[in-house]
């Protein structure tokens, strides 16, 4: 079962730790200001009130054994690099953090942190672009007709090509991915076939992926 | 040409007039910081040092000419929706404003807001999914090696059917949509006859996409 700890329980970290809870996972928060620890009791596995930056305090807590670990304080960029530093020098697998503009984002990348999130920026990028033109894949992604899922395969596939199966006419719907193991087929031709782990990407009417899911 | 206004430069504010401005669109970014007012002046159209909460300074800047204006102030929670009520009050025809929290969402939906959006939230939810699993989409979205983009239908397949214009084994692409006009067209069938303008959203390796938007 994957660990996770998010530092820093802004709006972002919070909403983190809502998600990760929400999926059924362990998340430890920590933050400094009482009141937002506070927040989270109900939500998070454990919330501990605590600076980040003291390494002691990481020790104590065993971060190292936490899978994943999210640096998400905002404003105070020398405690988000700092923290930063101490999980990867103390063998955090996977250390994610939050950049307040591009400068702190280079520096994060420079001391090793796995993934560097700009979530203002990113943002801000997809609702200028939906605002501007009404995007096809937004449609998609936001229609409430339309969706992309994905889905174990339904036992009566497996072991055809996606020709004998005859999914789009059959059942309305288009495969245009599939992941077998750590191998990603995008845009799979009619002759691919299908086999019993294979997890399909699906992009088709809502009530066509139910009654798919159904099967 | 639309135009926008962006008021309150923070992280997020600030992201917006810089994509806005780089698609070529006129953009007004205001704040009552002058430190955030400088940091777009060479972004925006025009950066305005102004309280939004100011009825007198939205008229004068004639803020109800605007096609879309965005609320991007965060903290004060009390000016972001004073500023939002003004614009409706002032017949902005889309008024776009930034929630702190659920219930602040709420209150800016009952005041007739046109679309509200929780950017630390919604990628907190992103980041999530992302790193819980290793989701096709993300890898379709995130991999350097596939894309999903749009484009203008090239003159090669004007006129036929997809089943006709043969683009998947030719071109090693799939049309997983298009839109004609308003009207959007998911999951197209192979009898699907594309036409002139209409726009195709292609799935596959950028490679083959960039020979395709050469053609
Ligand atoms: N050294 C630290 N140790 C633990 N928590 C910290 C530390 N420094 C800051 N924090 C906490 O990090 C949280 C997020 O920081 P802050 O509010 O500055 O960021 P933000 O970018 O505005 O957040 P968001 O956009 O996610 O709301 C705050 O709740 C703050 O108390
Ligand atoms: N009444 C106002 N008129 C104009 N600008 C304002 C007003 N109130 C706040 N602002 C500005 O709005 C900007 C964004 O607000 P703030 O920094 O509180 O939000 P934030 O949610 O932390 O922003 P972000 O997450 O986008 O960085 C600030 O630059 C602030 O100066």
């Amino acid at each position: 079962n994957m660990q996770f700890a998010v530092l820093g329980l802004g709006r972002f970290g919070i909403s983190l730790v809502r998600e990760l809870s929400r999926m059924g996972l362990d998340v430890l928060g920590v933050d400094s200001d009482p009141n937002k620890v506070n927040l989270v009791k109900d939500i998070a596995t454990y919330a501990v009130e605590a600076d980040s930056t003291d390494e002691q305090v990481l020790k104590t807590l065993g971060i190292r054994n936490f899978d994943v670990v999210v640096v998400a304080i905002g404003e105070n960029v020398q405690s988000n690099i700092l923290t930063t530093i101490l999980l990867k020098d103390m063998g955090v697998p996977m250390v994610v953090a939050k950049a307040q503009n591009n400068l702190h984002g280079r520096v994060l990348e420079k001391i090793g942190t796995d993934l560097v999130i700009y979530p203002e920026r990113d943002m801000a990028i997809r609702v200028a672009q939906s605002l501007v033109t009404k995007s096809v894949l937004d449609h998609i992604n936001l229609s409430s007709e339309y969706s992309i899922v994905e889905m174990i395969t339904p036992d009566l596939f497996v072991g055809k090509t996606l020709r004998e199966s005859n999914i789009r006419e059959r059942h309305q719907v288009s495969i245009i991915a599939l992941k077998r193991g750590d191998e990603i087929i995008v845009n799979p031709t009619p002759d691919q076939s299908i086999l019993a782990k294979d997890i399909l990407v699906v992009l088709g009417k809502i009530k066509h992926l139910d009654k798919l899911s159904d099967l």
